[in-house]
């Protein structure tokens, strides 16, 4: 399965 | 204002042909201290960040932080247009609604003026922690291009095994499978750094497409730890980078 990459870094 | 000067085109072209694939529109951010792009694929399976130090500039102002909201595919038709070898300088009005970019050939012969519309582009930054990685491999560039390419022939995945013995990728498919597996040379130009050895699986189509970035470096620097992204990085002289961050994939 494919994660997402903005599972790992936070918004700002 | 920014006033930004590149001695040759050829530099820009080389960035906007690394990013055009990955991202069809970003926010060019511009400050005193140079020049910064990041921005998700659609799929928000990658992130590529871009940054550029005043020194890779033949000149370099910037009074008042400027946002450029940039059409990648439109600046690269700009580019196109020009030789390599002119000279180029980007110009913006502190709440610009358009990019110039002014072309000059090498003997002062030839300019040519573009004005790109800029986009208002409501883009989301994010915050990319300082990661411990572990393990850290350098290579020559066309080297995990051609792996790159190599793979993608057998599988959609790549699975990327390091352990201080080498790097290895292995591609399954319908077709059969393929192993590359690289160790560190006593010439120095693949050096294998590990604190502990790591597996993990990526889609090989970004990987493919991060290698649109060859021509900007001669080295690629290939960095993993556990359950964070793959960071590919190609630094840019000695005043920047381009940076592809992949999620790994997970098992279902």
């Amino acid at each position: 399965m494919q994660r997402n990459i903005d599972a790992f870094f936070k918004r700002l | 204002m920014l006033e930004a000067r590149f001695g040759e085109t050829l530099l820009l072209k080389k960035i906007v042909d690394a990013l055009k694939e990955i991202i069809s529109q970003s926010t060019l951010d511009c400050t005193e201290t140079g020049m910064q792009l990041q921005s998700m694929d659609n799929s928000h399976v990658s992130l590529v960040a871009l940054s550029l130090q005043t020194e890779g500039f033949e000149k370099y102002r910037c009074d008042r932080n400027v946002s450029l909201g940039l059409d990648l595919k439109s600046l690269a038709k700009v580019v196109k247009s020009a030789s390599g070898d002119d000279a180029v300088t980007l110009t913006a009005a502190d709440k610009a609604d358009k990019l110039l970019l002014s072309f000059e050939s090498d003997n002062k012969s030839r300019t040519a003026d573009y004005e790109l519309k800029l986009l208002n582009l409501d883009q989301d930054h994010l915050g990319i922690p300082e990661t411990n990685y572990a393990c850290i491999v350098q290579m020559p560039s066309s080297e995990f291009a051609r792996i790159c390419r190599d793979m993608s022939m057998f599988s959609e995945s790549v699975v990327i095994s390091c352990t201080k013995q080498g790097i290895k990728f292995s591609a399954n498919g319908d077709m059969g499978s393929a192993n590359i597996k690289l160790s560190d040379t006593s010439k120095g130009d693949i050096t294998i750094d590990v604190d502990e050895p790591i597996t993990q699986s990526f889609a090989g189509r970004y990987l493919n497409t991060f290698t649109r970035a060859t021509p900007l470096s001669d080295r690629v620097k290939i960095c993993l730890a556990p359950d964070v992204p793959l960071l590919v990085e190609y630094p840019i002289e000695d005043y920047g980078y381009i940076r592809y961050y992949l999620a790994p994939k997970v098992d279902e």
